[in-house]
């Protein structure tokens, strides 16, 4: 079985979809298999691991809309050893509406991704999600096991994180009683400031909440991958943001297998 | 009849909210009658100006389900002269869910706000959007003469041009004749760095697309200002942030006389 991990921020720019594929990508760098799937008609981790959106004939919309058998049909390798993308595009975002029927709407992705021996051939499945929760959310929070929060330093995220919680809990009522809150990870964080600081210690006093010890530091690295379409662990090997990515991966995989 | 923008952007967290809040009290300060209009569930405009989105009995939720026979009844006063708020709450979520009927959905805002002497009251109505494309953002679409694009320093949010200016197109032609893009407002630059000088060569250079000569710089005050729910023109009223948005009102006031 796969691991199932997903970044769910109802805010959005707080680095759903950068910790989505720089994590990806660190685990790949391990040798763990990973299959990154795009939940968000923006399709930024589509175009960030290089990909044109436009351009891509088959995507999750095509799951979603049962326009594909299997999911696999849609599967992409990308330019590094072991990472695999599901795609989408930005007609992901009329999918909800031309379903026939409103049964198990929600299931559709859990469905799809426990047939065709999907789970045997990964480790790892990672899914980026709108800034909202809506359908597409809702879809994945069915289908996964663990929830990794960005929180950017910022008021708004952190007042946002209420509702993240209550979101969670509402789907692991519904939905999934399998969904744990892996941790939150603090991105966006700039040390040389008071603000930051602050935030950081008032994230670590929240009762009962994992925040990992690595954070993910305010660079211009991390804007650059956005238009480069490369992680940062190739794109900057050896700088601070690959590293941080890369120490993410290491509490990701001990937190895993803990829990 | 009272001049009316929104903040417009797919992307999350480019600073729509930020640009909402502090455009409208720049105009409040130079004594413009403005109200803010709060169209996200996330509620940020609403926290932004001091209030608690949970603790506010009456908001746009409302006006939108019909609950309250007029939107003035849930206008607040805020602590800024000049300046009103319709407030949001994170309910705002369900409201499509749960009308009665589909005819003129999209309209139901542009109707609740021309009604009431709103439109004589108010020199300026200023709107606040969620990250998509959905139902709140199509009603603000119909509602409104002009749309603004916050974009910041990301290849994302660039990428993400197309979508805004795709969807801002469909609306003149399905709803709103009358909509005009006023402009784009460069965000988060950090001028000390490549990435975001080459990013606003590139932005300057798109045909038929005006970009305000104003940018927002990125800034701690205006970290803080999402924590401390007070526009930066106040809460650091000579500092850089608070110059920035001053300056970016004198430019809105010239091109909307101008246009
Ligand atoms: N630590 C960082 N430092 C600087 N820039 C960053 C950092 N992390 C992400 N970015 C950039 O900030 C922007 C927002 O990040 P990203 O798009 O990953 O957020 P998101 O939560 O996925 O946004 P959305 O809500 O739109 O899906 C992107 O352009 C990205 O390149
Ligand atoms: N120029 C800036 N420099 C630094 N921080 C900023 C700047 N502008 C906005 N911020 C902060 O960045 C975060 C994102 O901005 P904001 O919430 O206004 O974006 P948004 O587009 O409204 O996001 P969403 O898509 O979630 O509605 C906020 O915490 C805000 O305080
Ligand atoms: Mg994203
Ligand atoms: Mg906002």
């Amino acid at each position: 079985m796969a691991i199932t991990i997903a970044c769910i921020s109802g805010k959005g720019g707080v680095g759903k979809t950068t910790t989505t594929i720089n994590l990806a990508a660190a685990l790949a760098e391990r040798g763990r298999r990973v299959l990154a799937v795009d939940c968000d008609p923006q399709s930024n981790l589509t175009s960030g691991l290089g990909f044109d959106p436009y351009r891509i004939p088959v995507t999750i919309g095509d799951v979603f809309a049962g326009r594909v058998r299997s999911a696999p049909d849609a599967f992409l390798s990308t330019h590094w050893e072991n990472l695999w993308l599901l795609p989408a595009k930005p007609d992901l975002s009329a999918v909800e509406n031309d379903l026939n029927s409103s049964l198990n709407r929600e299931l559709l992705l859990r469905d799809a991704l426990s047939r065709d021996g999907i789970q045997a051939s990964f480790d790892f499945i990672l899914f980026d999600t709108p800034p909202n929760f809506g359908f597409h959310t809702v879809n994945v929070l069915a289908a996964i096991r663990y929830v990794l929060i960005p929180v950017q330093m910022s008021g708004y995220a952190i007042k946002g994180l209420k509702e993240v919680l209550r979101t969670v809990h509402a789907a692991r009522q519904r939905l999934n009683p399998e969904l744990r809150i892996l941790g939150i990870v603090a991105t966006f964080v700039n040390l040389r400031t008071n603000f930051s600081r602050d935030m950081l210690e008032g994230l670590r006093e929240i009762p009962n909440l994992t925040v990992f010890d690595t954070i993910i530091k305010l660079t211009v690295k991390l804007q650059e991958t956005s238009l480069a379409g490369i992680p940062v662990t190739s794109y900057a090997a050896s700088s601070e943001a690959a590293l941080a990515y890369r120490s993410l991966a290491d509490e990701v995989l001990a937190q895993v297998w803990a829990l």
